[in-house]
C-alpha cells in the first residue's frame, strides 16, 4: 500500500510501476494509468493521469528520468504525483487546478536506462538503443527532439553522451511523447525535470533570439525560483537554456514550445555538484518539498492565463 | 555491473575559451573514457568530470599542463555508490 511506500528512498523500475498502480487504486475519481508506447527494450511507457472529467481538457504534461541517472528526478516525480493526489480535495489550489485542467505525469521516461541504472551502470544517461554501425549504445533523449536537431550542442557520434540519435523522434520514448501530445491539441504547458545544477529554464536551447513570450517566460521563472527558495533557502538560476547553460539543440522544451506548448519549462534539481548524480536519498523529499511550490507557481500561472 | 573504484570526480574550471576548447577535445578522447556531469560552456563556470581511475593521472597532468585549475568534488564514486546500494537495502527491509 501507499503507507509502506517509503518516498525518502530510491526504488527499482518495477518498484514504481507497481506503486503507479497502488497510486490509482487509492484513488480511483482522479488518477489514471495510460500506456503511451513502449521503450526500444520494449517496456510500457506509462503516463499518470490526473483528471476529475470532461473531455480534452487544458492540459500540463510533467517528466521526470528522461536521463536515466538522474536519480533524485524519478524520485521526485513519485513524491509529487502522490501528492498531486493527496492534495486534491484538501489544498484549495489543487483542487481549483484538477476540476478544470488534466494533469500528465511520466514519472520513468526513460524506463530502458532507469533498469539499467540498477542492474548494470548506475551512470548511464541515455536510452538502450543498438546504433546501427557501431559498438555504443544509446541516444540522448534530450537532444532527439525536432527542435534545431543536429544542431550545435549535440553530437553525430554514437559513443557520445549526447549523441541526437540517427534522426529527429528515432527514440520511441520521445516519439511516443511526440504523438500524445499533438494527438491531445490541448497541453498548454510542459515540465521537463533534470538533475543537477540548480535552475530553471525555458525556450530557446538551440538559438540564441529571445523567445517571443521571453518576458513572460522570465518573470514566472523568478517567481518560482523565489518561492522555491523561501523553503530551505535553495538557490535557482533561471533564464533561457541558452543564456544559462549553453547550447543544446533538439531538446524537450525548444519542441514543445515551438509546437504551441507556450509554458515550457525545464528544471535542473539539487545539488550544484556536492554529490551530483548521486544525491543521497536523505534530500529527496527535501527537494521534492522545495520544488512542490516553483511547480504550482508555473501551474497556477498556466490556468489563470489561458490562451 | 560496473564498478567505479577509484573513479574521482573533479570540478574543473576554464579561465577562456581556449581551455573551453581543450576540455571538449579531453572529453572526446575515447582512451580516457571522461564523463562529463556539467559540460564545459563558458569561461570561469565550472564544469564537472568523472574520470575513471586508470585515467585520473594522465587527465590532472593534462590539467595541470594547460594551467586548468581543478578540485576534487568526489575522491571515490564507488564509495558513493556503496552507501546508495546500502540505504535502499535498508530502505527495502522498513518497507517489508
Amino acid at each position: 500500500s501507499a503507507g509502506t511506500f517509503d518516498f525518502a528512498s530510491y526504488h527499482t523500475l518495477d518498484e514504481i510501476y507497481d506503486w503507479l498502480d497502488t497510486l490509482v487504486a487509492n484513488h480511483p475519481g482522479l488518477v489514471s494509468k495510460i500506456q503511451i508506447g513502449e521503450s526500444y527494450e520494449k517496456r510500457p511507457l506509462y503516463v499518470l493521469k490526473f483528471s476529475t472529467g470532461g473531455s480534452n481538457r487544458p492540459a500540463i504534461w510533467i517528466d521526470t528520468g528522461i536521463h536515466s541517472r538522474e536519480w533524485v528526478t524519478q524520485a521526485t516525480g513519485v513524491w509529487t504525483a502522490n501528492k498531486l493526489a493527496e492534495e486534491y480535495g484538501r489544498d484549495p489550489s489543487i483542487t481549483s487546478i484538477l476540476d478544470s485542467m488534466d494533469i500528465f505525469f511520466e514519472i520513468v521516461t526513460n524506463p530502458d536506462g532507469y533498469a539499467f541504472t540498477h542492474s548494470s551502470n548506475r551512470m548511464w544517461r541515455k536510452t538502450r538503443s543498438i546504433n546501427a554501425g557501431s559498438s555504443c549504445v544509446g541516444v540522448d533523449p534530450n537532444r532527439n527532439w525536432d527542435a534545431g536537431f543536429g544542431g550545435a550542442g549535440s553530437s553525430s557520434s554514437p559513443c557520445s553522451e549526447t549523441y541526437r540519435g540517427p534522426y529527429a523522434h528515432s527514440e520511441s520514448e520521445v516519439k511516443s511523447i511526440v504523438d500524445f501530445i499533438l494527438g491531445h491539441g490541448n497541453v498548454k504547458a510542459l515540465i521537463s525535470i533534470h538533475s543537477y545544477s540548480q535552475m530553471l529554464m525555458f525556450p530557446y536551447g538551440y538559438k540564441r533570439t529571445p523567445a517571443p513570450d521571453y518576458q513572460e517566460l522570465n518573470e514566472l521563472a523568478k517567481k518560482a525560483v523565489d518561492d522555491l527558495a523561501a523553503v530551505y533557502g535553495t538557490e535557482y538560476t533561471y533564464g533561457s537554456i541558452v543564456d544559462t547553460i549553453y547550447v543544446a539543440s533538439g531538446t524537450t522544451v525548444d519542441w514543445a514550445y515551438e509546437n504551441g506548448v507556450k509554458y515550457s519549462y525545464t528544471f535542473e534539481l539539487r545539488d550544484t555538484g556536492r554529490y551530483g548524480f548521486l544525491l543521497p536519498s536523505s534530500q529527496i523529499i527535501p527537494t521534492a518539498t522545495e520544488t512542490w511550490p516553483a511547480l504550482l507557481d508555473i501551474i497556477l500561472h498556466v490556468q489563470q492565463h489561458p490562451y | 555491473e560496473q564498478l567505479f573504484v577509484g573513479d574521482q570526480v573533479l570540478r574543473v574550471t576554464a579561465s577562456n575559451e581556449e581551455q573551453i576548447a581543450l576540455l571538449r577535445a579531453l572529453g572526446q578522447r575515447e582512451d580516457l573514457q571522461v564523463d562529463f556531469w556539467r559540460d564545459p560552456t563558458k569561461p570561469g563556470r565550472p564544469s564537472d568530470l568523472r574520470v575513471p581511475f586508470p585515467s585520473l593521472q594522465a587527465v590532472k597532468i593534462f590539467l595541470e599542463s594547460h594551467g586548468i585549475s581543478y578540485s576534487i568534488m568526489i575522491e571515490d564514486v564507488q564509495q558513493l555508490l556503496d552507501e546508495e546500494k546500502k540505504t535502499m537495502m535498508l530502505a527495502r527491509g522498513r518497507e517489508r
